[in-house]
């Protein structure tokens, strides 16, 4: 572990405490896209399949679990919660998500570690998580004005993976044989897919006005 | 193992 992976972490924990404030405190889920949280929600049960027979730490034990669970929760409450369901943007979440679903198995097929059950599934959720912001980020642009918490989820959500990138940079100078090429170009493709949108989060905090991303 | 250092991220 180093302070790079930390850091990381504990912006993917807090985009995701931040969601939940969002949906739990305003009892609406407005501005957030129903398809990126199923996304996310494949990307951990995908990536997580060795929760009950690796064990690396109870740190690592722990997160596993709390994005399981509050991902599957997430979902759970856009989809059944009576009060937060109404306010889902149905009619702007159209992203056809299925194709990103393909596209991402498709890949792990063929660019993968070792062609085993477990690693198929972990190169995609590794594709997958890079593209699965893509449906939150289309939605975004169409529902104008961001709230404030959607906007610092999102935020969080993208700097996560940059501090992931540090962290590769850290072990791949400081550790031999680190080699981890899916996860690396794969976390560059996810970061860079949030390029525009920190533009317009810093103008909109350097100026103090409203977020607003650009149709 | 081999697998256990691969997969040592979340």
């Amino acid at each position: 572990m180093n302070i790079f992976r930390f850091a990381g972490d504990m912006m993917h924990l807090t985009s995701i405490l931040v969601l939940l404030l969002k949906i739990y405190a305003t009892k609406s889920c407005s501005g957030i896209s129903l398809k990126t949280q199923e996304l996310y929600a494949l990307v951990f049960l995908a990536r997580y399949l060795d929760l009950f027979t690796d064990f690396i730490s109870v740190y690592n034990t722990i997160m596993k679990l709390v994005f399981i669970v509050s991902s599957t929760a997430i979902v759970w409450c856009m989809k059944r919660d009576r009060v937060v369901r109404r306010s889902y943007d149905k009619q702007l979440d159209t992203f056809r998500h299925y194709f990103l679903l393909a596209a991402s198995f498709a890949l792990a097929l063929l660019v993968n570690e070792k062609f085993t059950f477990q690693e198929i599934f972990w190169a995609f959720s590794i594709y997958l998580e890079a593209v699965a912001i893509l449906p939150q980020l289309v939605l975004l642009q169409r529902s104008g004005n961001v709230d404030n918490l959607t906007g610092q989820y999102v935020f969080f959500l993208g700097a996560y993976r940059a501090f992931y990138i540090l962290n590769w940079i850290y072990r791949y100078f400081t550790e031999t044989h680190f080699s981890r090429w899916i996860a690396c170009i794969s976390g560059l493709v996810q970061t860079a897919l949030y390029a525009d949108f920190f533009y317009y989060y810093y103008i909109s905090w350097k100026n103090n006005t409203k977020l607003k991303l650009p149709a | 193992s081999e697998v256990k250092k691969h997969h040592d991220e979340l």
